[in-house]
Parts: C-alpha cells; structure tokens; sequence
C-alpha cells in the first residue's frame, strides 16, 4: 500500500513510470 | 513583454500545470464523504498525499530542461521541494473558486483528522495569505517550478545548472506578475517572501506526520 511507500520509493517509482493514465 | 522563447516555455509549463493536477473528482470526494473514522481518514490522506507526489513529477519531468539534469540530482529536487510544492497546489486548491463553497467542510474535516493544531493554524495562513495575493494560475504554476527547481536541495550536485533554470522560469514570473499586477510593484516579492513560509512547513512536516501518528 502506498501508505508503506517512503517518499523518496514514489519519486524513483514516477520518475520511472507514467501516472497519466 | 514576455520573448518569443519565454512564451514558448510558458506556454509548455501551463499545459503540463494544467495537465497534471489533483483531479477535482478526488478533492470532492475528500470533502464531501460522510465522517469517516480516524484510521480511515489516516489511509485515505495518505493516499491523496501520494497521488499529490505522483502529479507533482509528472509536472516536474515536462518542465524544460529538468529531464537533462542528473537522474540522483532529480531525485534531490524532487525529494526536497515535495512537501512545498504540495503546500503551495493545495493552497491554490484551497483557493480556487470551485472549492470556495466547499472550504468551510474542507477546513473543519481538517481541523477534526487527529493533526494538532499548532501545526494546522500555520496551514491555514498560509493558504488564506496566498488567497489574498489574488494570484493567477501562471503564477502558481511557475512559483511551483521555482520551488521545484531550487539550487541548495540537501544531496545536490550541479548546483549551478539547477539556478540557471530557476533563473529562467523566476524572469517570466516577474514580467507575468507585472502584467498582471501593475498597480502593485511589490506583487513579485512577496510571491518570493511565500516561498520562505512554505520552508518552515517543510522543517515542520516531519514533526505535524509524527503528532498525528501518535494522536
């Protein structure tokens, strides 16, 4: 859950992948 | 008046401003939801602070020239300005004219989510004081790629590629807030003096997550 993600594990996570869908 | 080539890169950072924003489904699903119980509101801010992040690199990675920076120095911008940048587009939230009837809900389910109030008070300044700059969505867009993109994040190596561009998207700012203030001459400093408020919330925010966890 995103809850358990740290910021920096969403940064390197969207700066690889597209969340514009 | 704004060059050729400063239009152009205005242009591109409104598209992408506009492009990749907190969908308005999710901020009215925040406020209007009946009460929900403290864990509840726990996960469901969670959530909505990620999606903030994910938006917000969206954002980041179509603002000209950041995709030519180093990828670790990336990570350092994007690491030190988020809880910033997030501030500065929920104030812009809190302010935009489709929200005005639905800020009083906002405010209160806020003030009851279990967060102390020494840390929300501060909060709720900062987006009325923002409110009272009158600004237009250019300017939040730009101050956003100005926090964005500032040179002394923590763990930032080409410190001096970052300043020339913040220099550059800092020069349209100043012409747009010309243009769009012209009786008010000091419009574009105190959009700077916000960016230092903002700063204090990034050295409280760790604090504000731990007095909620324990709350």
């Amino acid at each position: 859950p995103a809850s358990n993600l740290g910021l920096e594990d969403i940064i390197r996570k969207a700066l690889m992948g597209n969340f514009d869908d | 008046e704004l060059t050729q080539e400063q239009m152009g890169l205005l242009q591109y950072v409104m598209d992408s401003h506009l492009k990749h924003r907190l969908p308005q489904s999710l901020a009215t699903r925040l406020i209007l939801q009946d009460d929900m119980g403290s864990d509840d509101n726990f996960v469901f801010l969670t959530e909505m602070a990620t999606r903030h992040v994910q938006i917000l690199v969206e954002f980041t990675k179509k603002l000209p020239g950041f995709q030519t920076l180093d990828h670790e120095d990336q990570i350092a911008l994007l690491k030190g300005s988020a809880v910033e940048a997030m501030f500065l587009r929920s104030a812009e939230l809190f302010n935009r004219k489709l929200l005005e009837r639905h800020t009083d809900i906002l405010e209160e389910r806020i003030r009851k989510s279990g967060i102390s109030h020494d840390y929300i008070n501060p909060m709720f300044n900062f987006y009325k004081s923002v409110g009272e700059l009158k600004m237009v969505e250019e300017e939040y867009a730009l101050l956003t790629a100005v926090v964005i993109l500032t040179p002394d994040r923590q763990y930032l190596k080409d410190k001096e590629s970052v300043e020339k561009l913040q220099e550059t998207f800092l020069h349209i700012l100043e012409k747009i807030c010309k243009r769009h203030h012209p009786d008010n001459p000091q419009h574009f400093a105190r959009l700077l003096g916000r960016l230092t408020e903002l700063r204090t919330f990034s050295h409280h925010h760790a604090d504000m997550l731990m007095s909620w966890r324990m709350n």
